[in-house]
C-alpha cells in the first residue's frame, strides 16, 4: 500500500459521502444524475463479488463493504426517498449506449474468460465510462451546484491518484493490470474538462455555470 | 500459463 493508493482510495470515500451529505442535507437529489449512481452501484457489485472468493486484509474488506453500502443508499435516496425531487427529465443519457459496448468489451478483452473474471473486466470498464450520464446531465441543464462539483472533484482525484498508484506500482513492484491502466487513464481523460472549469470557475468562488 | 487473480485494489 502506498501513499498514491490511500489517498486515492480517501478521495474516493470522500466523494461518496459529499453526495451523502449533499442529498442528506438537502434533502434533493436535484442536478444528480441517478444513472450514473445506479452504474456506480453495478460497477461495485460485479467487481467485489471476490468478497466471497478472495480475501486480502481487512482494510479491503471493510473499504469493499462500505463502498457498496454508500452506493445502494445513495441509489435509494434518489429513487425511493426523495424521488420527487430527482430531475428525471434532465437524467436522459441511453445507458444501451454504455452497457452493450462495455458488456461486449469484457467477453472479449479480459484476462481470463471465467465468470468472475468477466465481471471484474466489467466493472472496470464500466467505471471508466459510469460518470458520463452526470457530465451529460450538467451540460445539458449548463450549471451544477459547488457541492455537486466538489463531489465530481474528489472522484477524478482518485482516479489521478490511482494513476500515481500504478506507476508507483510498475517501478516498486514490476506490478501492472493492463485493463486496470488503460481504463484508469480513459477515465481520468474524461475528467480534464471537468478539472479546468473547477480550477478557473468554482474555486475562485463561481458557480459552474457553462455558456 | 495458470491464471493468478491479483485483483487487490478497490
Amino acid at each position: 500500500m502506498n501513499i498514491f493508493r490511500i489517498l486515492g482510495d480517501v478521495s474516493h470515500l470522500l466523494a461518496m459521502i459529499i453526495l451523502l451529505v449533499k442529498i442528506w442535507r438537502s434533502k434533493s437529489c436535484a442536478g444528480i444524475s441517478g444513472k450514473s449512481q445506479v452504474l456506480f452501484a453495478i460497477v461495485f457489485t460485479s467487481r467485489y463479488l471476490d468478497l466471497f472468493t478472495n480475501f486480502f486484509s481487512i482494510y479491503n474488506t471493510v473499504m469493499k463493504f462500505v463502498f457498496l453500502m454508500c452506493a445502494y443508499i445513495t441509489v435509494y435516496l434518489i429513487y425511493g426517498k426523495f424521488r420527487k425531487t430527482f430531475d428525471n427529465e434532465n437524467d436522459s443519457f441511453r445507458l444501451e449506449f454504455l452497457l452493450i459496448p462495455v458488456t461486449g468489451l469484457s467477453f472479449l478483452e479480459n484476462q481470463s474468460f471465467t465468470p468472475l473474471e468477466i465481471l471484474w473486466t466489467f466493472s472496470i470498464y464500466l467505471e471508466s465510462v459510469a460518470i458520463l450520464p452526470q457530465l451529460f446531465m450538467i451540460s445539458k441543464t449548463g450549471e451544477a451546484e459547488t457541492i455537486t462539483t466538489h463531489y465530481l472533484f474528489f472522484l477524478g482525484l482518485y482516479h489521478a491518484l490511482y494513476l500515481a498508484n500504478w506507476i508507483w506500482r510498475y517501478q516498486t513492484e514490476n506490478y501492472y493490470d493492463q485493463i486496470a491502466v488503460v481504463s484508469g487513464v480513459v477515465q481520468t481523460i474524461f475528467y480534464c474538462d471537468f478539472f479546468y472549469l473547477y480550477v478557473t470557475k468554482v474555486l475562485k468562488g463561481k458557480k459552474l455555470s457553462l455558456p | 500459463r495458470e491464471f493468478v487473480y491479483t485483483h487487490d485494489e478497490l
